[in-house]
């Protein structure tokens, strides 16, 4: 809490700017984001240029024209250089004039409102009023990404909770080009609103935009640090600010259209650009930060306040976040702060590793797990990631109801992501094809170790039970750097590392738009007075963070080398050391153990299988054990089993002198017999097997002598429609299909001797015995050039017409 | 239910040879050349005046051999992408 009574602007609605200070003097009112903090250092965003992705921007508006900047600024729907709205009688066309306030509008002029960083220059780029194309989209997001340095953009897929969607192949381009080559190689900055479809149950995951590593996902949170009814919940959002709530808590005023202000501004659209303006607030107090840079100074900077989430948990890495409000609500004056002493962190590393490429089922109301062991590509100097930032899953997953399905992901130290929750409206059977999903919440944890992708398949409505879901193929691919990102700011990050807090009672300096600028201060040797964090102990702290504490009130967690940080209960995979006061890393694999040794584990981290005989942790349990997922244990096999799947009695191989029927082990027969099961004895195999696992024709494993394998049976001829052909991978000879149309023929490809009715053969080949009547010179010329009769797919494409004419 | 797939009268296509080539294979199959997308290299805007402006089914005509020419590397019909805005 804070008071600001110190400080006034002239503008109409600055005593309504409820996010930015305090106007009720009789009481105490929230301030966290600390925007006039930032203001007092002299940050006001000059120098820095920004523009909103949306429908136009009124530049005439009063607020807006002073700052307002052409170069900014383009009309993607009627290709000219002016973003000015359409008008209508619905005003519909407000939403980037209104966003464009809260970044830029201009102070102490009298009219309407203050922006948050209101000397920066401010452009809009109209691309929403018209159809929206991946040429549209891939445009906007290029637009002189030399000149402009943020691009805010509170829009995306449809928030029905039932649409995946996200950027086209030239969208996904201009990104890459904009982070690669936009600000002169320091990278564009894109800042997303995270998503409006909270009631309708949707998920941010399902957003491309604001799912992608390469956009600043921004979420919101009420006056009272409540859930928004609007909010999306997800993994990839970094942080949030003060928004809007129900209808009875205080919205947002800021400018809108026909030179108007409005109070009532609402929505995750809200959150975006007032990230936009603080984190152009940092690039003045440190022009060369790279988009990397401002994505590690939010995840830095931002903190829980009194954000309310029954989720908020502490990564291994000491860091605080939601699945609702990323590392939490943003702090200007901490932005600016860190900004201003800010070394660029090491160059980003992408390391990747897929699953095998095999269809495995996930089972309706049962856990499904894979796990994966990653080394952090530590063979591969160029993709060697030990300290993770973005965390990607791209899964191939076939599935008869979509919005059923569950997804987490558990990283090696513990941290669990919901990478999808339930969706109650995305009735769709698609599945998700190559989607990639994304984590922030394992952010300076290390990548080594395993894995663990869990997908819940939970049926909200009647499905067809025997139509299962199935995970084909799924790729881990680690973001993140091979050396600690601030091991080269160290220095700067340890003692002198401090806020400075405006003393009580102190007056507070407008800054630079208005006379007697002041420059920003030069901070970097004064002493930290501010209050320390609840886990700091008895010798203070020099900064409000866990990881400024000079002791801890519980325990210490990591070391001089990845820096320090102060928790209440250290993390899973560390032990309580409660006489030196310091977590304590398990041995590896372990969960929860005592000690560090070995034997000392009393349970295994998620893909690793309790060893009960050695008290230890394996990747897979020996032979003659299987795997107990429900309890992670090895559970000894079935005494006729080599091996077993869940249960002792389940088992996949046998020992010798027993083979497999179904999933029990029997005592092997000789060739052209079979274990029958009811009468417990060897039985006679159908007379066309040489093996098989019962009586029947199509239960043949291998063909008797002179049979042939044709689609699951053993015949002695082949059918009409197919050809004797050499098998390959098996000792038998195989009856194959003959080309479509083909009544018979002599082997593969084009070799038909007979074609069904309505097609004729024509150079070994059946084409439909009709014939195009516009096939002229210039379509027979594009036939040849491009060898469409070659094409299986264009082969009835006027062929015959064109050979004879041609 | 699947939403249907609106085609535009727009292309992005991917023509290695430059602008002078851009140039030159718009005209040959009747589009007008709106110019680079963004800062992507060799990636060009075309538009079709004759090609009905939203559409359920791709049209065909002399227009479709672009995605034939060898000098086309890749081309592509824009279809409508719904957005909203929050």
């Amino acid at each position: 809490h804070a008071r600001s009574d110190h400080i006034h602007f002239n503008d109409p609605k600055w005593s309504n700017m409820w996010y930015t200070h305090c106007s009720d003097k009789n009481n105490r009112c929230r301030t966290e984001m600390n925007i006039l903090a930032a203001w007092q250092r002299g940050y006001t965003g000059r120098n820095v240029v920004v523009t909103i992705l949306d429908d136009g921007i009124e530049r005439s508006h009063p607020d807006l024209a002073q700052n307002y900047d052409q170069l900014a600024s383009y009309d993607v729907n009627g290709n000219d250089y002016d973003p000015t709205p359409r008008y209508d009688s619905s005003n519909e066309n407000k939403h980037g004039t209104r966003c464009a306030g809260e970044v830029a509008a201009a102070a102490n002029n009298s009219h309407c409102i203050v922006g948050i960083a209101y000397n920066a220059r401010i452009g809009g780029v109209r691309m929403l009023d018209g159809d929206v194309t991946d040429v549209v989209e891939a445009k906007s997001l290029g637009i002189r990404p030399d000149y402009i340095d943020i691009y805010s953009a509170s829009w995306g897929p449809d928030d029905d909770g039932k649409t995946v969607d996200g950027p086209g192949p030239l969208a996904k381009q201009a990104f890459e080009l904009g982070i690669k080559k936009g600000r002169k190689g320091l990278g564009s900055i894109f800042v997303w609103a995270s998503g409006n479809g909270g009631r309708q149950s949707d998920h941010c995951s399902c957003d491309g935009y604001t799912n992608s590593i390469y956009t600043i996902s921004v979420s919101s949170t009420t006056e009272n640090g409540n859930k928004p009814w609007y909010l999306e919940v997800c993994t990839s959002t970094l942080a949030t600010t003060y928004s809007s709530g129900e209808f009875y808590d205080r919205k947002i005023v800021t400018t809108d259209l026909r030179q108007r202000c409005t109070d009532g501004h609402t929505g995750t659209s809200v959150s975006a650009p007032m990230v936009a303006g603080v984190i152009a607030l940092a690039l003045e107090a440190n022009p060369l930060i790279t988009w990397r840079d401002v994505q590690h100074l939010l995840v830095k900077t931002s903190r829980p306040a009194h954000l309310k989430a029954n989720d908020w948990k502490t990564n291994a890495a000491g860091h605080k976040v939601s699945h609702m409000y990323g590392f939490g609500l943003i702090d200007a004056e901490a932005m600016v702060v860190e900004a201003k002493r800010w070394r660029n962190v090491p160059a980003q590393h992408t390391c990747s590793k897929s699953s095998e490429r095999r269809t495995q089922y996930i089972r309706a109301d049962q856990k499904f797990n894979s796990s994966m062991i990653s080394t952090g590509c530590s063979e591969q100097s160029g993709h060697h990631v030990m300290f993770l930032e973005h965390v990607q899953v791209r899964v191939l997953i076939v599935h008869p109801r979509r919005g059923d399905l569950e997804i987490n992901l558990i990283s090696p130290s513990g941290t669990r992501s919901q990478l999808l929750a339930q969706r109650l409206l995305d009735n769709s059977n698609e599945g998700f094809r190559n989607w990639e999903f994304m984590t922030v919440h394992c952010w300076g944890e290390r990548a080594e170790g395993t894995w663990t992708l869990e997908i819940t398949d939970s049926p909200t409505q009647k499905r067809n039970p025997e139509v299962l879901g199935k995970l084909k193929e799924w790729t881990l691919i680690l973001h993140g750097t091979s050396e600690h990102p601030y091991q080269s700011q160290s220095s700067l990050h340890s003692r002198s590392r401090m806020l400075e807090i405006p003393t009580a009672g102190r007056e507070m300096k407008i800054p630079d738009s208005l006379p007697g600028v002041t420059e920003p201060e030069e901070e970097e040797e004064e002493e930290y007075n501010g209050s320390c964090h609840q886990e700091c102990g008895d010798q203070g702290c020099d900064g409000p963070d866990a990881d400024h504490c000079l002791n801890c009130v519980h325990f210490s967690l990591g070391n001089l080398k990845t820096g320090r940080t102060c928790v209440s209960h250290c993390p899973l995979g560390y032990f309580e050391d409660g006489d030196a006061r310091r977590c304590r890393r398990c041995s590896r694999g372990c969960e929860n153990c005592v000690g560090r040794g070995a034997n000392e584990c009393r349970s295994c981290r998620r893909g690793l299988y309790f060893n009960l005989e050695e008290n230890s942790c394996v990747e897979s349990c020996p032979t003659g054990h299987c795997h107990d997922e429900g309890q992670r244990q090895c559970l000894k096999c079935h005494e006729n089993c080599l091996k077993c799947l869940r249960d002792a009695d389940r088992c996949t191989a046998c020992h010798s002198g027993f083979s497999l029927a179904g999933m029990t082990c029997v005592p092997e027969c000789a060739n052209g017999t079979y274990f029958n099961l009811e009468e417990i004895k060897c039985s006679l195999c159908h007379v066309s097997c040489s093996t098989c696992t019962g009586p029947g024709m199509e239960e043949c494993i291998q063909c008797a002598t002179d049979f042939l394998q044709q689609e699951w049976r053993c015949v002695r001829t082949c059918s009409p429609g197919y050809y004797r052909g050499e098998s390959t991978g098996y000792s038998q000879r195989m009856c194959r299909k003959c080309e479509e149309n083909c009544l018979s023929c002599q082997g593969p490809g084009t070799s038909c001797t007979q074609c069904k009715d309505g097609y004729n053969l024509f150079s070994r080949t059946c084409i439909m015995n009709t014939t195009c009547n516009n096939a002229d010179e210039v379509f027979c010329e594009m036939v040849k050039s491009n060898r469409l009769c070659e094409k299986k797919l264009f082969r009835q494409f006027c062929c015959r017409t064109c050979l004879m004419t041609a | 239910s699947r939403a249907r797939t609106v085609f535009t009268n727009h292309w992005a296509v991917h023509i290695p040879g430059g602008p002078e080539e851009a140039e030159t294979l718009a005209a040959k199959y009747g589009f007008a050349n709106l110019g680079q997308i963004g800062g992507l290299e060799h990636h060009y805007h075309f538009h079709h005046s004759r090609v009905v402006r939203r559409s359920t089914f791709t049209t065909r005509g002399a227009h479709s051999f672009i995605h034939m020419d060898p000098k086309v590397d890749w081309a592509q019909q824009q279809v409508v992408k719904s957005r909203v805005k929050r």
